[in-house]
């Protein structure tokens, strides 16, 4: 946009192709952009330099109102349900999240119901071990919802402020691995009414438009809440969580900004944005 | 589909009379699109339509009674043809074993590729050895432990302190005492832009010099595919590619970016979490996919 004089069809075009870079897609990019024009020529701005603030503008709308960050003191103990396809980020998105409510001065347990991947409990219980809290898990191949009642139990026995509960990756057109889901979710719901408070899905920036794919079925299987987006400390950019949200109104929680403890933070739209055209 | 959109544009198009080039421009944004939307990086994408713009006016498109089958045809042939053509065998060393090495982003699928790849070439008369690189993620030796066990297959590890170069040095000496003909390592999970870990892979290239650096790429890689792929041939030389989780229903356009900008043959496809859902790349196959 630098060094333009007037706009013209190729900063429009320009503009477009950094969105599509992002991962915004095709579709959301054409919009974004015809909307952009509509406000140019709305608010009469003559200066090209002015387009991508009003293009984050209308990128931040559409990534709505809410504040990122998960609030957990309404409910006690408040149950967290992480979800999402193979190898995005969730064990390690609990681990990181279980140590900032410690941090806090919560208590936490974990529940370990990934019952299928080999070592995911050890996986889970490293996590555990380094954040200081406990983790209620069965055996390799055993039933995830009765990991999920136990880890209720012990959690409302133990008057624990959060439980979160770890669940296998799984692609979201496997019907019988999203039933084995609904049924983990039912089980929390019927130990404890009104849990999951919670669903918490975790994509991966580096994911293309599959996301939205992956967003729609498990939003229609176990009614998704909040949206964690990982691996943003990489060159991806994560932009297909604004068709996520504008399609399916499903709020990005937090996003994942490395392997570490504390490498996890509350969504914040504004620099999410900026980050699109950096 | 694809398909129905260009017939509309034509249709639209050859109601003012013959057709121009200018209409041919005008169809090829559908494909752009069309693929943009299946994930493959915009700037392949570019080349990709000159590309298809220069045969389709070679084929007399302006001429044909059936625009929109041409142009389709002709877009499905020259994505199956810069996808294919190309070594999909694993490359047996002169003399044994032939080393392996998986590489990649984070949770790509490569510890569970490399219990497959063994599976898979196991059948096919070797004997291999699975060796456990990754001394970072939390329980990943564990994992592979797992999946060893689950194959019966023999996988070496010296524990998370051990650096991953001397970690594979042992692993290959061990193979050639034991018969081993096949060592498949796994290493860790890392970002291309982590130039640290991007010279550890470097040196374990120096230390034993793998027959295959083999890419493990999720299939629902989106535009950064170009980036990962680029960053990790040059640093590497990369032989091959494996893309994973195919089983689902992402359009896979990164297999056309991974291939374009790097040159290398997609060798095989991950179309399931079981240790033998491993499979043949088949550039047709992924053609219609990406096609939708
Ligand atoms: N760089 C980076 N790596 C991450 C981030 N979050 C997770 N990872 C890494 O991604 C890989 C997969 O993480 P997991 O937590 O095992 O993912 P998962 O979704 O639980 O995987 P499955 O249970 O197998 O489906 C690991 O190597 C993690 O260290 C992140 O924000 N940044
Ligand atoms: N559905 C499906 N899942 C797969 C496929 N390949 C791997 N996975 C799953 O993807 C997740 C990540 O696989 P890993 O083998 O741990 O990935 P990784 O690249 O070794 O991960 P890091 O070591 O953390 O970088 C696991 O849940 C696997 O079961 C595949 O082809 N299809
Ligand atoms: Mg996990
Ligand atoms: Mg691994």
């Amino acid at each position: 946009v630098t060094g333009r004089k007037i706009i013209d069809e190729s900063l429009y075009e320009e503009l477009e192709e950094t969105l599509i870079q992002a991962d915004v897609g095709i579709d959301t990019a054409l919009e974004l952009v015809e909307n952009l024009r509509a406000e140019v020529k709305k608010r009469k701005i003559g200066n090209p330099e002015e387009l991508p603030a009003v293009l984050k503008e209308l990128i931040q709308q559409a990534l709505g109102e809410e504040t990122g960050g998960i609030e957990t003191g309404a409910e006690q103990p408040f149950v967290i349900m992480v979800v999402g396809v193979n190898g995005v980020g969730k064990t390690t998105t609990i681990g990181k999240l279980a140590n900032f409510y410690k941090e806090q001065g919560k208590s936490v347990i974990m529940g370990a119901a990934d019952t299928f991947r080999a070592a995911a409990i050890d996986q889970l219980e490293i996590w555990a071990d380094r954040v200081g809290v406990q983790v209620i898990k069965h055996t390799e191949g055993s039933d995830p919802a009765a990991v999920a009642f136990d880890s209720l139990h012990a959690a409302k026995a133990r008057k624990a402020d959060v439980l979160i509960i770890d669940t296998a990756g799984r692609l979201h057109t496997k019907s019988n691995l999203m039933d084995e889901l609904k049924k983990v979710r039912r089980v929390i719901g019927r130990e404890l009414p009104g849990a999951p408070h919670e669903i918490l899905l975790v994509v991966d920036a580096t994911t293309g438009q599959n996301a939205i794919s992956q967003a729609k079925l498990f939003k229609e299987a176990v009614d998704v809440t909040g949206l964690a987006l990982t691996k943003l400390d990489g060159t991806a950019k994560g932009g297909v969580v604004v068709a996520v949200r504008q399609s399916l109104g499903i709020p990005i929680k937090m996003i994942g900004v490395g392997e570490g403890i504390d490498d996890l933070r509350p969504f914040n739209a504004k620099e999410f944005v900026d980050a699109l055209f950096a | 589909g694809l398909a129905e959109r260009l017939q509309e544009t034509f249709k639209k198009l050859r109601g003012k009379g013959r057709l121009t080039e200018e209409d041919v421009d005008q169809a090829l944004k559908e494909v752009r699109r069309a693929l943009i939307g299946a994930d493959v990086n915009f700037l392949v994408v570019k080349d990709f339509i000159a590309k298809v713009k220069e045969r389709a006016i070679g084929s007399d498109v302006l001429q044909s009674l059936t625009p929109a089958q041409q142009v389709v045809k002709i877009v499905h042939d020259e994505l199956a043809e810069l996808m294919g053509g190309t070594n999909s065998k694993i490359e047996l060393a002169p003399s044994p074993p032939t080393v392996i090495m998986m590489v990649g982003l984070h949770g790509a699928g490569k510890t569970t590729t490399t219990a497959k790849l063994a599976n898979l070439l196991r059948r096919q008369g070797r004997r291999p050895m699975l060796v456990a690189a990754d001394i970072y993620r939390p329980a990943a030796i564990k994992q592979l432990q797992v999946l060893g066990g689950q194959l019966n297959m023999p996988v070496f590890s010296m524990g998370d302190s051990v650096a991953p170069p001397d970690i594979a040095r042992a692993a290959v000496d061990k193979a050639k005492r034991d018969g081993n003909d096949l060592v498949i390592i796994d290493t860790a999970g890392r970002l291309h832009i982590d130039e640290e870990l991007m010279a550890e892979l470097r040196r374990i290239v120096d230390t034993v010099h793998p027959d295959e650096i083999l890419l493990v790429v999720d299939s629902m890689t989106g535009q950064d595919a170009v980036n990962v792929a680029k960053t990790f041939n040059e640093m590497l030389s990369l032989t091959g590619v494996i893309l994973t989780k195919l089983d689902g229903d992402t359009r896979g356009g990164a297999a056309l970016s991974v291939k374009a900008v790097t040159g290398c043959p997609i060798k095989f496809i991950g179309m399931g979490e079981k240790l033998d859902a491993l499979e043949q790349f088949h550039p047709e196959r992924m053609a219609d996919r990406i096609l939708g």
